[in-house]
């Protein structure tokens, strides 16, 4: 279960402030398929960030499986996110410097639920997750070799990997044609069905409607819940 | 007018290349308003990047305006670019350590049809796009203090600042709600009327009805035409 109780979250701009989230309440069973929907510049990858920890709250408690992420160091944060969530960021954070294959290999490495898997396992499990989303055959391109919506479907690709109990996606189909964007909305799909939890932000009206649960965000906080 | 004829481009991976456009030709006429749509990976990008000089072909010819573009120095590119054409970049490419303002400022700085323009009508007229935009209240946040659809909106300010007679957007409403993409896809179609070249990829459907002429790419190749 994820729980954020009361979070606020103010960036400090210098001498002024300002105010992301004003007080967001959100709970989320295991198995969810979660739709996070609002204006530009609402509080939605705020919001993300406050689940998956890539980001402290100025405010408030974030409870995950009865974990209270306030209290872990930088480092136990990075070893939770690394077995439990899969994220998507809303521009990919591909390493530039590795190929699309590597990026995806690399969560395997550094630890994952799978740590006991091996080099060679590695590699099929990472090319398996490539072929899942069309990109097998720009295993080899470097990320700046790579389209826009490419660079997308490997971010997506490495989020899997680990195959987490928890998958955050920030717009992950923005880049996509619809016929694309489909068919990452089936591995979703799939993947709540077999009991994962997933988490999405999407501006895309059709796609918003795939998922179970609609969440509305305005202003910092949360409007409508379909719950 | 711009005229692209027989354009090819490969790019060299290494020991192996691969080749993004395989042969494209395309005339738009001064005034039209045009939409690109295509697969993720079919080569939109590389066409727009083909028509700004952002990158050259491996053959073929462009010419805007009876200039060739291959005949161009870099320098005389980016001086052309200055003055001719107004980009929204896929990834928005905002100079991260200057503020949204300073950004929409700076083609005024540069160059542009308006080089006589003084430091205060500069601040005002790059305040006025940015209120466009609807982002003049985040006008002295940094790029890393925006969110994604915010970014992009700072990107189309920059892009309109110096008044171009061509401006070329990669899926300029992406990251955007529905509202917003509306809002923006309103000032091209005003600045259309106003016999300004509108050049624009985009995923989404709708948007791409609201052009004079969809043109569909797929493996490096126009496919279809509606002009
Ligand atoms: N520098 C490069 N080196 C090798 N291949 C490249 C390079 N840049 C792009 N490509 C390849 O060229 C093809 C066309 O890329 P382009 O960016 O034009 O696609 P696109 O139609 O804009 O796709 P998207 O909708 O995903 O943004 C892609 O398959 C991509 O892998
Ligand atoms: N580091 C920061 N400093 C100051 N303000 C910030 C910072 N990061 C984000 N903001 C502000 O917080 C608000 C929420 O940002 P957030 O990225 O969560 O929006 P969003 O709903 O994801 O929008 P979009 O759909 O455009 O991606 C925005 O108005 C943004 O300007
Ligand atoms: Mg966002
Ligand atoms: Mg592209």
């Amino acid at each position: 279960t994820i729980e954020l109780q009361q979070v606020q979250k103010v960036y400090s701009m210098g001498r002024r402030n300002y105010q992301a989230l004003r007080g967001v309440d959100l709970r989320i069973e295991p198995g969810e398929f979660v739709a996070i929907v609002g204006p530009s510049g609402s509080g939605k990858s705020t919001i993300l960030n406050m689940i998956t920890g890539i980001d402290r709250p100025s405010k408030g408690q974030i409870m995950i499986a009865e974990v209270n992420l306030n209290l872990l160091s930088e480092n136990q944060l990075a070893h939770w996110r690394g077995a439990e969530v899969g994220i998507v960021f809303q521009f990919f954070q591909l390493l530039p410097t590795l190929t699309a294959l590597e990026n995806v290999i690399l969560p395997l490495h550094l630890r994952g639920r799978r740590a006991k898997v091996h080099g060679k396992e590695r590699l099929e499990r990472a090319l398996e997750h490539l072929r899942m989303v069309g990109m097998d055959s720009h295993a080899y391109h470097l990320p700046s070799e790579l389209s826009g919506g490419e660079q997308q479907r490997v971010a997506i690709a490495r989020a899997l990997a680990n195959d987490p109990p928890i998958i955050v996606a920030d717009e992950p189909t923005g880049n996509l044609d619809s016929q694309t964007g489909e068919m990452v909305f089936e591995i979703f799909r799939r993947l709540s069905s077999e009991g994962k939890t997933i988490i999405y932000v999407t501006h895309d009206h059709d796609l918003a409607h795939l998922a179970h649960r609609l969440i509305q965000v305005r202003d910092g906080l949360i409007i409508a819940d379909s719950n």
